[in-house]
């Protein structure tokens, strides 16, 4: 359902040109459960970005669904952002001024989706995460677990096939992040998503059925976990 | 050096309360090496921000080194956070429109260090945790374990006693991770320092001498790591 050809990100600085991505080449299945792991500073952010459609390449050519994304105006990018991928930000970017639950709200409202039924599934997945009794907190009056996982709501609210999580369980606790990821698991079993996990988790790692290991801007290394 | 004596934090919202903390009592001594850890929102934040004398409790006290923080003026408090504490934050709260080696100088110039020594501490530091060759991007073009790395080498510019370390390895790998934790292991062991970090990382909670985990705003347990 996606795949990246030759791809480069070459950000420029002045005189000086920061290759970010040195010539990528992967192919991810529809419904596959992939974690894409390296070093701090190795790339796996900007692959991301390129992959969720936010950013374009710099050389090569990224498909979404066999079509060349270059080839899409701004109009069908906003779409597919806005119904086919649910992306949970590396730092969250939720709005400042908006309570949990109007951040979760706004991908659905969005969507044309009627506030009433908006409200009511942003509720369900608030309290899914655990936020229950947090979704009147603004972002600033939340710890930074919990702003994570209004992120990983928000993502979530429209029911998106492709979701891009980088590093969803970064600040939160084993016991939260595990529930987390079997809660990714879940759906990807159940509703067949395709999921793709930036992730440091070891337990994440194992879980998914490919671990793209990328290192100075390239793949390092690709590894298939055999599971059941 | 600092003690908590039946602090209470309650976060005041319109009329709900939020009771963030709710009677810690703990002794922390010179030169400790200690982890907090406990779930997604149990108070660890908060309580580091009241250690970190950024915030005042709602009932109980705190002593830092024997003298009640409620006692001091403004002026004391800005001088302890300038000179005694060095504070990672977990959102590392970096100033957008500087540098790296900008963000990282800043502590030093408000202690009237010059510029030029300033600076040459700034490099050192963040060429020790491996960012010589990002040192004057701005935030927002570093990748989010690069932006972590910043925080904790702008912490730790102006040399300071006691560390106070918000899940500092939450965004970056485990080979990154391992390196940090083991230099602050050696700046705990080479010049005495007392370090507090709040961590979901197990290496880290294992390398502590003791762990204090917090569960809906109270201390549950505390363990002692017993290390040669
Ligand atoms: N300004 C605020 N107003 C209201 N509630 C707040 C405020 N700041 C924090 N809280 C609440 O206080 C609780 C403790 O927050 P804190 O940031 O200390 O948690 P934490 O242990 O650091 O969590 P995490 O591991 O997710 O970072 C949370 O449930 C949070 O929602
Ligand atoms: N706007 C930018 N301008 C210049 N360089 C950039 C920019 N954004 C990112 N970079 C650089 O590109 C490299 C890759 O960044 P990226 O965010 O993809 O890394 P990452 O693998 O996600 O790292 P982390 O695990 O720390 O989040 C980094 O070294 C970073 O400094
Ligand atoms: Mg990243
Ligand atoms: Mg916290």
């Amino acid at each position: 359902i996606i795949q990246l050809e030759g791809v480069w990100k070459i950000y420029q600085m002045g005189d000086v040109q920061v290759p970010a991505l040195r010539g990528i080449d992967l192919k991810i299945e529809r419904g596959e459960f992939l974690a894409i792991a390296g070093a701090s500073g190795s790339g796996k952010s900007t692959m991301m970005n390129l992959i969720g459609c936010l950013d374009l390449p710099s050389k090569g050519r990224i498909f979404l669904g066999g079509d060349d994304i270059a080839g899409f105006g701004e109009s069908t990018l906003a779409q597919i952002r806005g119904q086919k991928i649910g992306f949970v930000f590396q730092q969250f970017n939720l709005i400042p001024t908006l309570t949990a639950l109007e951040n979760v709200m706004l991908p659905l409202e969005f969507q044309n989706v009627d506030t009433s039924t908006a409200r009511k599934k942003a509720l369900e997945i608030l309290n899914l995460v655990g936020l229950g009794d947090r979704v009147h907190h603004l972002p600033s009056q939340l710890s930074g677990g919990e702003q994570q996982r209004v992120a990983i709501s928000r993502a979530l609210a429209v029911d998106p096939e492709i979701i891009l999580a980088d590093e969803p369980t970064g600040n939160l606790d084993s016991k939260t992040g595990k529930f987390i990821l079997d809660f990714f698991s879940e759906i990807h079993r159940k509703d067949s998503k395709t999921i793709i996990i930036v992730t440091h988790d070891f337990y994440l790692v194992k879980h998914a059925e490919r671990v793209v290991y990328l290192k100075d801007g390239q793949v390092e290394r690709i590894e298939h976990n055999h599971k059941n």
